[in-house]
């Protein structure tokens, strides 16, 4: 079950001056971490059960808490996979994806199973992260307001290169129209 | 590249070819362009001294001098353009890095700095910031606003009369919860442009010189403040060297009035941006409800 008073409860605590601020003690600055994350997970149980119910499956769903440092098992061990991206503002938002991978050519597909293009890979500098994965999946998703939209991503060859199309700088990027929420 | 840039159909953002800093952006709709220099510098926390023993600490910003050390001169630079990002990926030193991102269709810049551990070897607390300096003439005056709810007018207190210069200090430092506007004091008839930059989180700023504008993004002290904690404001980390942060500015240029249009839908998914779940294989089919 999943549950959103403990975060509730933990933003709560964390009204505090000292959490605001920061003038806690070390240990007490880490509880309010841990409580927090505690919280998290309880309410990323909650979404799960809400997704898994609007899609009617029992399928697991997973969440990367590390994507800010190129950090996601799934994507970089798993080559099919499905990207699901729910939008809590009342607009449409177009929203960059990017996910550590192993591979180099990836082929995604949008919520009406047409291929997103372009998909661009890019290698990870040293000092792009702290996961493992050489390379990192680019491609831009979208979901209208108070809603998710589904993309499919699966490998391809996993030696070839990256299909960049290049850029061309200067030429004004034409973003898929997408149907509006 | 010679003349190394980044562009979408929004922004170019110039750079500077030999130190690799942030040089200028242009509004290309709005035919503005605005010298911008943004680096990272570190203020020597004090540890008390003959003026005062008190010593900086989470209670108090107190540097020992009033201008900071810059991180690194200059910044190697990596140029990334792909299809849908063109980056450029900046190393001022071993903790200390930015990747600034143009996206198509994104009317901002975004930098995503990494800060940390930070050394203190030489037995130095130090307290970063990130600081962008233009020509904008703000008379020492800059805005915050609180997500969205108040934009309020701070000004740099120039302490004794007369004093031109500020010095930072706790008594310069507000918290600034989310955008901080650069903007020309109204009625300078001819700066009808904007600065801002969002924050992914609650910052100390200021802005100390005119049309500079600073926050801090991570400190790490060696004193305690003698304020109760009996500790100094040195967090560890996951492996123990020294907490590590990772945040994210967005840069935004327009006119005055065109800004609040701008800032707000930006701040707001910044602070409740899409949640990404992931599934093995095609997922479970979702209907929309």
């Amino acid at each position: 079950p999943g549950d959103s008073s403990v975060l509730r409860e933990a933003v709560a605590v964390a009204q505090h001056h000292d959490a605001v601020a920061g003038t806690e003690r070390q240990h007490v600055a880490d509880d309010y971490a841990r409580q927090l994350a505690k919280g998290w997970d309880s309410c990323q149980v909650l979404v799960a059960n809400a997704l898994s119910l609007l899609g009617g499956t029992k399928e697991p769903l997973v969440f990367c808490n590390g994507l800010n440092i190129s950090v996601c098992p799934l994507s970089e061990t798993t080559p099919h996979f499905t990207v699901i991206l729910y939008n809590p503002l009342a607009w449409d938002v177009s929203w960059p994806v990017r996910l550590p991978v192993r591979a180099t050519s990836y082929a995604v597909t949008d919520p009406q199973g047409r291929p997103v293009v372009p998909v661009s890979g890019v290698t990870r500098r040293l000092w792009g992260g702290a996961g493992g994965a050489p390379g990192e999946l680019l491609f831009q998703a979208w979901a209208p307001p108070l809603g998710f939209s589904t993309f499919e991503v699966k490998q391809l060859s996993p030696g070839s290169t990256w299909d960049t199309p290049g850029w061309p700088s200067g030429t004004p990027w034409d973003p898929p129209r997408w149907p509006s929420g | 590249e010679p003349e190394p840039q980044i562009e979408n159909e929004h922004l170019r953002v110039r750079f500077d070819p030999i130190m690799g800093h942030l040089l200028e952006i242009q509004n290309l709709a709005k035919g503005i362009s605005l010298p911008v220099f943004q680096s990272f510098y570190w203020y020597n926390a004090s540890a008390g001294d003959g003026l005062s023993p008190q010593a900086s600490g989470a209670y108090i910003f107190r540097p020992d001098a009033a201008t900071p050390v810059p991180v690194a001169k200059r910044a190697a630079t990596h140029l990334l353009k792909t299809a849908l990002v063109q980056e450029v990926q900046q190393n001022f030193s071993q903790w200390c890095s930015q990747v600034l991102r143009l996206r198509p269709g994104q009317p901002y810049l975004e930098l995503e700095w990494t800060v940390g551990p930070i050394p203190v070897g030489d037995g130095l607390g130090k307290e970063v910031i990130s600081r962008f300096e233009t020509p904008l003439r703000t008379a020492g005056r800059f805005y915050t606003d609180s997500n969205g709810r108040q934009v309020l007018q701070r000004r740099a207190h120039l302490g004794t009369p007369g004093a031109g210069q500020s010095t930072p200090g706790a008594g310069q430092s507000t918290p600034e919860p989310r955008p901080t506007l650069l903007t020309p004091v109204p009625p300078v008839q001819d700066q009808k442009v904007q600065l801002t930059v969002l924050t992914d989180r609650s910052q100390g700023g200021s802005s100390l010189q005119d049309g500079s504008l600073e926050l801090m993004v991570h400190r790490r002290l060696l004193h305690d403040d003698n304020r109760g904690l009996a500790e100094a404001l040195d967090e560890p980390g996951a492996d123990g060297r020294g907490l590590v942060v990772r945040g994210r500015h967005l840069v935004l240029l327009d006119t005055v009035e065109a800004s609040p249009e701008q800032h707000r839908p930006r701040a707001q998914e910044m602070v409740t941006p899409p949640t990404v779940v992931l599934a093995p294989g095609t997922g479970p089919h979702l209907r929309q409800p």
